[in-house]
């Protein structure tokens, strides 16, 4: 565990409950792609299918746990609790247009050909384009909640801090992952303009508004 | 080794 990786994961923990507590406490998922929360639970749950055959540390199980309830909590609210607040006219990209593709990458592009490898590796693949319904959402509204670009801002650096941290152990520990960094390089170049607003707009205390 | 790093890895 170096300084990157922790923040990382932390940075990811605080996106998680940013929006759980958003959703809880304005009683409303406004705003909210339903599909990109979709697309983690399916991110989580195939990744951490591990939990039943490996056993790291107490931190990475309950990590790991932590993620999959937090986003069957978040797919709850958005589905069952607060349906009525569910923006779903905005919400409609395809998901099955991301869900295949990571899925035949993954049967051609793995490390090892086993289901619990290919699941792995179809979560990396899945997790790096899981954020577009989310984006697709904003660029149609125009618009997005101050609160809900600090959870976009936390869950993009999140992979962006992961790939300060395969850089320090290709250095430090001659370990690296070509799948997850290219997986990264994508998911945090996708954010990349949505950084750019945020810096320039949100940090500023304005809203954060797409220009016409 | 290999495999054990990306089961830690969240």
């Amino acid at each position: 565990m170096n300084i990157f990786r922790l923040l990382g994961d932390l940075s990811h923990l605080l996106a998680i409950i940013v929006l759980l507590l958003k959703i809880w406490t304005t009683r409303s998922c406004a705003g909210i792609s339903g599909k990109s929360q979709i697309l983690f639970a399916i991110v989580y749950i195939a990744r951490y299918l591990d939990l039943l055959n490996t056993y790291i540390s107490a931190y990475n199980t309950i990590m790991k746990f932590v993620f999959i309830s937090a986003s069957l909590a978040t797919i709850f609210f958005m589905y069952v609790k607060f349906k009525a607040t569910y923006d779903h006219n905005h919400d409609s990209f395809r998901i099955e247009f991301l869900i295949a593709p990571a899925l035949v990458l993954a049967l051609l592009i793995n490390h090892e050909f086993s289901p619990l490898e290919i699941l792995w590796t179809f979560s990396i693949y899945l997790e790096s384009v899981a954020i577009l319904p989310q984006l697709f959402l904003v660029s149609k509204t125009g618009e997005a909640e101050s609160i809900t670009s600090h959870y976009l801002f936390a869950l993009g650096s999140y992979r962006g801090l992961y790939l300060l941290n395969w850089v320090y152990r290709y250095y430090a520990e001659d370990h690296y992952d070509l799948i997850a960094i290219v997986a990264g390089v994508v998911q945090t170049v996708l954010y990349c303009d949505f950084f750019y607003l945020y810096i320039t707009k949100v940090l500023k205390g304005k809203k954060l508004q797409l220009p016409a | 080794a290999e495999a054990n790093n990306r089961h830690d890895e969240l």
